[in-house]
């Protein structure tokens, strides 16, 4: 983990997050 | 040192707005950081990226077209990046067994990627201080350069590098995009960051 540099796990993790919120949209109440 | 403050919030953000901005459909922004390590930011390496995706035009999902070795090579990836991200080891995730199209593949590839001394699209935008803009599959081909031709390999059709004073702009669209100056002066404002955070 410690060798990721920052930017790339950012990056990363923004584009893991967007990924699941495009694939999986939440469902309304 | 003396150049630029970075903030890479702002950055994405910038990113962001350039591509939600943009009345053509673009499926991903990068800027590639010049890094102060070197002599004359020599080295454009990975500054931040914002991925979009294809258009949905009614027709579902993007097509992939790979094979079931690749997909499942891609998805072992995603699920590693996914627990080194999270601290967790592994499990089930919906999202990261959804099949990985080209076009995410190729920027997360690239997040991987560095440019040195003027070779690769990037870095060649950055030394001639000159704008590339590179529309249809078989320009990216035809191209000298590696990095577009492995962008047509993985869907795209316009890749578009613009230069910065800190860096380079690159975006990629899997649909075809004609040059427009309204995008370069878009860049110009958005990331000119001497201007906007020395303060």
């Amino acid at each position: 983990d410690e060798d990721l540099p920052l930017a790339r796990k950012r990056s990363l993790q923004r584009f893991l997050e967007r990924r699941k919120e495009r694939l999986i949209p939440a469902v309304p109440y | 040192k003396s150049v630029a403050v970075f903030n890479q919030e702002t950055l994405q953000q910038r990113l962001q707005a350039l591509i939600d901005g943009a009345r053509e459909s673009w499926t991903y922004a990068i800027f590639w950081q010049s890094s102060y390590d070197y002599p004359d930011g020599s080295v454009l390496g990975w500054g931040d990226g914002y991925y979009k995706g294809e258009e949905d035009k009614g027709k579902g999902k993007a097509k992939v077209v790979t094979s079931a070795a690749e997909q499942a090579h891609r998805k072992k990836v995603l699920r590693d990046l996914n627990s080194l991200i999270s601290g967790s080891a592994a499990g089930p995730d919906d999202a990261v067994d959804e099949e990985v199209t080209d076009t995410e593949w190729f920027f997360l590839v690239s997040m991987t990627q560095s440019f040195v001394n003027g070779v690769g699209l990037p870095s060649q935008a950055f030394f001639d201080s000159t704008p590339i803009w590179i529309s249809g599959a078989d320009r990216l081909s035809a191209s000298a350069c590696e990095r577009a031709r492995q962008g047509k390999v993985f869907g795209l059709q316009t890749m578009v590098c613009i230069p910065s004073p800190n860096g380079v702009v690159e975006m990629g669209s899997t649909e075809l995009i004609h040059r427009t100056s309204d995008l370069m002066n878009k860049v110009k404002i958005l990331f000119n960051f001497n201007n906007l955070e020395t303060s």
